[in-house]
């Protein structure tokens, strides 16, 4: 499988639609201090279903809607898509196909939800696609800024869950 | 099941000790299951000897060093399974010039062994210089963020201010 | 008591006001006593809003954007207070290069105003270069540290390796 | 109240004796990864009464003794002394005077202890020495590698030591 594509809108302080083309090897995402780079990160971890809010740096999970600037007033949705090549959509009860398209909206106070293809899914199913990827909110190869020594700080028992995602 | 974890486990130990050798220029290191006979409930623990110094508890490794392992770990989990995307921010904000070098060049042979595609958050010039494209994020309109594609000289320019 | 400490918060905030205002260039913070109305029992809230953006829950603040907060808060106290020495270990890795130089004039001013003698270990050539002497820490003998001035031709050669 | 200078031996890293003068002004530290820039910031901390072997990232306090190298054998002692001039030595019983050297010394296995000018007193009065200089090991000026936010991300009841440091 290939993640081709992330979309977002109205998400932290990507008030306008914004389109990532995610390309093969190594792409450099710069910019002065404040300017959007994490929360690049963290919507990407979003859509593949991270659930904590505090792990998105906010008190709940509102947080991560475009919340206004002085000049801009506040939404009231957020959504960010994610597209996926040769993927295997069977966890998300679809044929194994070519395309996969990942998508999750929240609106304010109302939680949110999340669709493959158009169509209504669980949290978990996504959570179980990307699992079967070795990739996930929470995988080892997901490093939110200053967490990169957090693997060598942890208990070994934290640690276990790095070898179950290498099988 | 068991064997397939004892397997895993052994695989990534060897590719964490030569990982580990190559981003310290030397150097020992391996990972071994404690806690537990089984290995369905034992924990991981980690050994690392920078080169010419003894075994130090993790704790005692510098910054520099602790990121240099942790990575080496990751690099090693992906050489078994690799992961279709993988995303470091700012990863290399503890790292000398020496060590940032060593770090972008083990990203150029992990991106030749797998499919993996990599974003790479990064403040450093060095980094910026290694990467195959550049996205510059800017807040033009206060609060707003925005993308772009960038070349080499504009992204030094945004950092520099 | 209560009248002493009342007024050191006060001139603790009006510093961090100021400080915060000029390590942004502009946007506007201030500090609330909160949690009970005896100053002595009370906690610090810091209320943070960087050039153009809204008030923001610190946490949503950007690492860049912590640090620069959290020196903003504490060359204020300084400015009350001024500690004989301070210490300073890589603080300046989350910052872009125009924050590293705003972080180094403000530096620069506190060495003027106070006696705080600052101790800056840091791997940013640019912070290197606002420095009044360097101390490189070298490791000729592996394992065994020593230490010695150096020039900053010097020191930038020591990180890069 | 000025530190003058600060001499190590024994300690971490610094097998062999060293003197870092403290000039006025700005003095930077400089050294690749791992060459023990911040054992110097923690030999500092020390002396002046850290109490806590996690703070200087060790199991047990004799960690920041010299455990040896490849070539090397391990130390039993580590030393670490603080010269400061123009001090009160009041906190430890000493009339007010120029010079003060408060040393730390550690034996392994046996704990440490402090002496101010040859004279030997208890961690509690170099404690309240540096407190009555808005000094020590946790002062809010004395950030460790990575704790710059650490201000920032803590409960407001924990930043109330700020106030009590500014008085
Ligand atoms: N819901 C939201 N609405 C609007 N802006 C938001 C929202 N959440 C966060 N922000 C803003 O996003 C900014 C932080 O962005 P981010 O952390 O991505 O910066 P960065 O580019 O990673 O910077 P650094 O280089 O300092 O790490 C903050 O200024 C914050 O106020
Ligand atoms: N008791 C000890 N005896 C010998 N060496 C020690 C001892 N304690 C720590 N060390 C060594 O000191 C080194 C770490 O030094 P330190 O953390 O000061 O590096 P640094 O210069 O700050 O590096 P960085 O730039 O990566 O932060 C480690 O390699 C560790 O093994
Ligand atoms: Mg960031
Ligand atoms: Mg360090």
């Amino acid at each position: 499988a290939r993640l081709t594509r992330l979309a977002l809108t109205g998400f932290k302080s990507f008030a306008e639609p914004v389109t990532v083309e995610i390309l093969a090897g190594l792409t450099g995402i710069v910019g002065p201090n404040g300017c959007g780079k994490s929360n690049v990160v963290e919507a990407l971890r979003w859509v593949m279903g991270e659930n904590s809010a505090r792990s998105m740096r906010g008190g709940e999970m509102d947080d991560v809607i475009f919340a206004g600037t002085a000049h801009r007033a506040s939404r009231n949705i957020a959504e960010v898509t994610l597209s996926l090549e040769e993927a295997h959509g069977s966890a998300v009860g679809l044929p194994a196909q070519g395309e996969l398209e990942i998508s999750r909206r929240i609106e304010r106070g109302s939680g949110s939800n999340y669709r493959v293809n158009g169509r209504e899914v669980r949290a978990r199913d996504v959570q179980t696609l990307f699992a079967d990827l070795a990739s996930g909110a929470r995988s080892s190869g997901m490093i939110s800024q200053g967490r990169v020594a957090a693997l060598v700080n942890a208990r070994p028992e934290e640690r276990r869950q790095i070898l179950e995602e290498a099988a | 099941g068991r064997e397939r974890l004892s397997a895993v486990f052994a695989e990534v130990d060897r590719h964490f000790q030569t990982l580990f050798a190559r981003m310290f220029g030397g150097g020992r290191a391996h990972l071994a299951l404690t806690g537990s006979d089984d290995v369905l409930q034992a924990g991981l623990e980690i050994y690392a000897q920078p080169p010419g110094k003894k075994l130090a508890t993790l704790s005692l490794l510098s910054g520099g060093e602790q990121a240099l392992t942790a990575l080496s770990l990751i690099f090693a989990v992906f050489r078994c399974n690799p992961a279709p995307i993988s995303v470091l921010d700012e990863v290399d904000a503890p790292l000398d010039d020496a060590n940032v070098d060593r770090f972008c060049t083990l990203l150029e042979d992990m991106v030749r062994e797998t499919e993996t595609r990599f974003l790479v958050v990064t403040h450093h010039p060095l980094t910026m210089s290694r990467m195959d494209r550049l996205y510059g994020v800017t807040m033009q309109e206060r609060g707003i963020s925005r993308l772009l594609s960038v070349d080499l000289g504009k992204a030094v320019e945004m950092v520099t201010g």
